[in-house]
């Protein structure tokens, strides 16, 4: 898995920032 | 665009204001809504009918046993060094005086510890507390100790200065605690003008004697109930956003701000969603705790009731300092779901409220974020806020509806975003 950024790999947290994003 | 949909439609769409004259009708229409008393039941019966009215899903209240304490008749006035008659406000939980009330001259302390230095003086004594305000949470311990404290040294009452940032001659009551073993003496905040008024009479070597009277009561537990409504959840409505405010207050007032304030923006976000059609994955669930100020009694309850599912909390949120144009999130929770709500927070950039603080609490959420559930707050203006709270000031004149329509989107944004989300918030 990517490296970690707070525990969570980046992929899955930059996911996540996308799926936020999309609320906008 | 659900973000910027929830906040056109509640800062400058047909939902504003809404909360604020929501509000305005129920605590003009009941007052204020203490522990125990039939004004709080009748807000509660009011808002099981509003909910439901309001086509929210799963409307129900939850029984509970809650404390009843009445303040009665009371009153203060100094005899020496001149005849100065006191504005009071009893504290919660307080034993009464006699009925010719006590009598005794006045020690004044600044501290516990001046206090504990000054001991032999305080035996037969009225023991006045002028404490320096520093924080809520640090000068808090004043008016709850303050009695145990002043009957441990063998004091006949304890008057305390009100924990209160600013004042306009206004008592702030609150709930006190006494301790097994230890005598109980009756207990009542003053105002800050004549705790520091005694306070300069004593340095200059004045004799200060009282006369307090208070006709306070301790009644056996009563009935009452948490609110419940919710949207449910369309992909896991097992899983769960609580979002919430207390729905009762202090004798004083119209409990508009503590925390009439919370409890609407908490009903408002609900109704938010359901206007614009939307459904989030999780169910939303809005409680309206009762009994909060006697030291959430009532959540206390609902905790040990529902404890069984907190794995499917994926966050707990309470409004309780305020509706004012807020400062941003309190949050507690691990690095991880710390970065994810620094991430929703940046979607309130329309309203320039998108910081995320520490210490996300509340009395009715702490037992769920002690259990590991995330946990947020709303943060707000506190010099404002402590400055009216538990006090006659706590009105909807206190109140801006601009800035508690402000408050709703976030609260709305927030608790929408976080229950729709494919994940639930990791946990620690």
């Amino acid at each position: 898995k990517p490296i970690y950024k707070n525990d969570i790999s980046r992929r899955t947290f930059q996911e996540i920032k996308e799926e936020i994003a999309s609320y906008r | 665009d659900v973000a910027k949909a929830i906040i056109d439609l509640a800062v400058y769409g047909k939902a504003q204001n809404r909360s604020y004259e929501r509000l305005a009708l129920l605590v003009d229409t009941v007052g204020p809504r203490p522990s125990g008393s039939r004004s709080l039941e009748k807000a509660i019966q009011i808002m099981y009918q509003n909910l439901r009215e309001d086509g929210l899903e799963n409307v129900h209240l939850e029984p509970v046993k809650i404390p009843h304490w009445e303040r009665g008749e009371e009153s203060a006035v100094m005899l020496e060094p001149r005849i100065h008659r006191m504005a009071i406000l009893g504290l919660g939980s307080s034993i009464g005086t006699p009925p010719e009330g006590i009598t005794a001259e006045v020690l004044v302390v600044t501290s516990f510890e001046e206090l504990q230095r000054r001991a032999p003086e305080a035996r037969g004594k009225i023991v006045v507390y002028n404490q320096p305000y520093v924080n809520y949470s640090t000068t808090v311990q004043y008016r709850v100790q303050g009695a145990v404290e002043a009957a441990k040294v063998g004091a006949l009452a304890s008057l305390i200065r009100s924990v209160a940032s600013f004042s306009i001659y206004s008592p702030h009551t609150g709930i006190q605690e006494y301790q097994d073993g230890v005598p109980k003496i009756p207990t009542a905040c003053i105002t800050v003008e004549d705790a520091e008024m005694m306070s300069r009479m004593a340095s200059r070597g004045n004799r200060i004697v009282i006369q307090l009277k208070m006709g306070a009561k301790n009644y056996p537990d009563a009935d009452s109930f948490n609110t419940v409504a919710e949207i449910i959840g369309s992909k896991y409505p097992e899983q769960v956003v609580l979002v919430s405010g207390h729905l009762d207050s202090w004798d004083v007032g119209q409990g508009a701000m503590d925390d009439g304030g919370g409890a609407f923006i908490s009903w408002e976000a609900l109704s938010l969603i359901k206007d614009l059609g939307l459904r989030p994955k999780r169910t939303l669930r809005l409680v309206l705790w009762t009994a909060e100020e006697q030291g959430g009694v009532g959540a206390f309850q609902y905790y040990l009731l529902h404890q069984a599912n907190v794995s499917n909390y994926s966050l707990v949120m309470e409004s309780d300092l305020g509706t004012f144009l807020p400062s941003g999130l309190q949050f507690t929770g691990s690095d991880e779901a710390r970065a994810i709500v620094e991430e929703v927070m940046r979607l309130l950039q329309p309203v320039n409220v998108t910081r995320v603080f520490r210490a996300g609490e509340g009395t009715d959420i702490n037992f769920w974020i002690q259990a590991g559930v995330p946990g947020a707050s709303l943060l707000d203006d506190l010099y404002r806020y402590f400055s009216f709270h538990h006090s006659d000031g706590d009105t909807m004149t206190a109140l801006d509806p601009k800035q508690m329509n402000v408050a709703a989107a976030v609260w709305a944004v927030v608790s929408y975003v976080i229950a729709d989300m494919e994940e639930m918030l990791p946990r620690s």
